[in-house]
């Protein structure tokens, strides 16, 4: 529930000074969520897989992490949608580890790594912190998640 | 530069004090309507030209990198109980690189538009036209960035604004003297596929015991899962999980209590 204090704290005008904010003033609160934008998205794309295409042609990184207890968007759509790509695989299913823990699962394929991290929530990093810091940093460096 | 100096934080009310620089405000992204984008920068905590600079974008979509990527999942500070101040996130992603929290499209958080109608018709496109805008505007204020590797970060939602944007930016790469330095991007729990992203979902509702099997079993024969907008039938069965079968749960973290 903490996006409650940020309802308040980015609401003060002494934060919205010092972080040059809302020069306009704009005649709305700020909040975490806009439903007026949500409710009226206007184009959306079906599905984005051609674009993880293009860009794995293009030799970008890409990494696709899925924290497990999410019921929003789980693991298992994040799987299915992966497994149209059909890439080969580098590597195959390990558990990945963080502090002698087992941290996730995870499977290198050619040009993208996904990853599931172990009783993590829709926001990762919140839920998982230091698991989320671990995957950051192998991201950052290219290197598969450590095995132990 | 004058513009940089502007938009550097001293201090925010009740942080604890900090080596790394901070800066955040505006880079217009449309003149001619008055669109223009917010960013914070909270730059790495050690030898910060060095380090690479990292993107992060919430998704909703409607939704803001600042509320969340920033304040309660990868940026330096957690906001306290009662929004008096701030303190230390140790498992900051600012210890390894440059965070610039961007919040996209506009009419997100601080972001506006001076055209009221645009936060009524805006979409996957012009979020990524805006944000690669954005950046680019961003990198004129920061020249110190303009070559740094630089990687796109996300969840949810997001899972739609990082790809896309990362192909505007490849597109501006091929036909830019001065490129965009992207070396990746990675995305958490991301919206990706419509039907695969639904029948995923519900996937994992029934394997996960949260749902009957008849309820499973309905939704697999009543949804079209490729269809953006699903049937009133369908939609009455997703609403009858979720209110009748799931309890008293939150759905991003299933073995928590909701937020009241």
């Amino acid at each position: 529930c903490t996006e409650k204090y940020a309802e308040i704290y980015y609401n003060r005008p002494d934060v919205q000074k010092e972080l040059h904010a809302n020069v306009t003033n704009i005649p709305y609160k700020w909040t975490a969520c806009s439903e007026v934008l949500n409710r009226n998205w206007n184009d959306s794309d079906v599905s984005v897989l051609p674009i993880y295409r293009e860009m794995l042609a293009s030799g970008l990184r890409i990494w696709v992490f899925s924290g497990d207890v999410d019921s929003v968007v789980p693991v298992t759509a994040t799987r299915f949608s992966l497994a149209n790509l059909k890439l080969e695989t580098k590597i195959p299913w390990y558990p990945w580890y963080v502090k002698k823990q087992v941290g996730g699962w995870t499977e290198v394929y050619e040009g993208l790594t996904f990853a599931t991290v172990r009783g993590a929530g829709h926001e990762v990093p919140l839920f998982k912190p230091r698991a989320a810091l671990q995957l950051f940093k192998s991201f950052l460096k290219g290197d598969p998640l450590p095995r132990s | 530069n004058e513009e940089e100096e502007a938009d550097r934080i001293s201090s925010l009310p009740g942080q604890p004090k900090v080596s790394f620089q901070q800066f955040s405000g505006y880079v217009t992204v449309n003149k001619a309507v008055g669109r223009a984008l917010f960013y914070w920068l909270t730059e790495a905590v050690h030898d910060p030209l060095s380090k690479p600079l990292v993107v992060w974008l919430n998704g909703g979509p409607g939704c803001s990198s600042v509320a969340y990527g920033a304040s309660e999942e990868i940026g330096p500070f957690r906001i306290n109980k009662t929004a008096s101040g701030l303190y230390l996130n140790k498992f900051s992603w600012n210890s390894v690189a440059n965070l610039l929290f961007l919040e996209t499209p506009a009419g997100v958080g601080f972001s506006y538009s001076n055209r009221s109608s645009d936060v009524l018709d805006t979409g996957d496109v012009r979020t990524a036209m805006d944000s690669l805008e954005f950046l680019l505007g961003w990198m004129n204020r920061f020249p110190r960035f303009k070559h740094r590797e630089v990687y796109l970060t996300g969840e949810s939602y997001a899972g739609h604004y990082v790809p896309q944007l990362a192909r505007e930016i490849t597109k501006y790469n091929k036909r830019s003297k001065h490129p965009i330095n992207l070396k990746g991007f990675m995305v958490g729990n991301a919206v990706t596929d419509n039907y695969y992203d639904n029948l995923g979902t519900v996937t994992y509702w029934w394997s996960h015991a949260m749902i009957s099997d008849k309820t499973y079993q309905q939704l697999v024969n009543t949804c079209d899962f490729r269809r953006q907008k699903e049937s009133d039938e369908c939609e009455s069965l997703y609403s009858y999980a979720m209110d009748q079968e799931f309890g008293n749960i939150d759905q991003y973290n299933i073995y928590s209590p909701p937020c009241n």
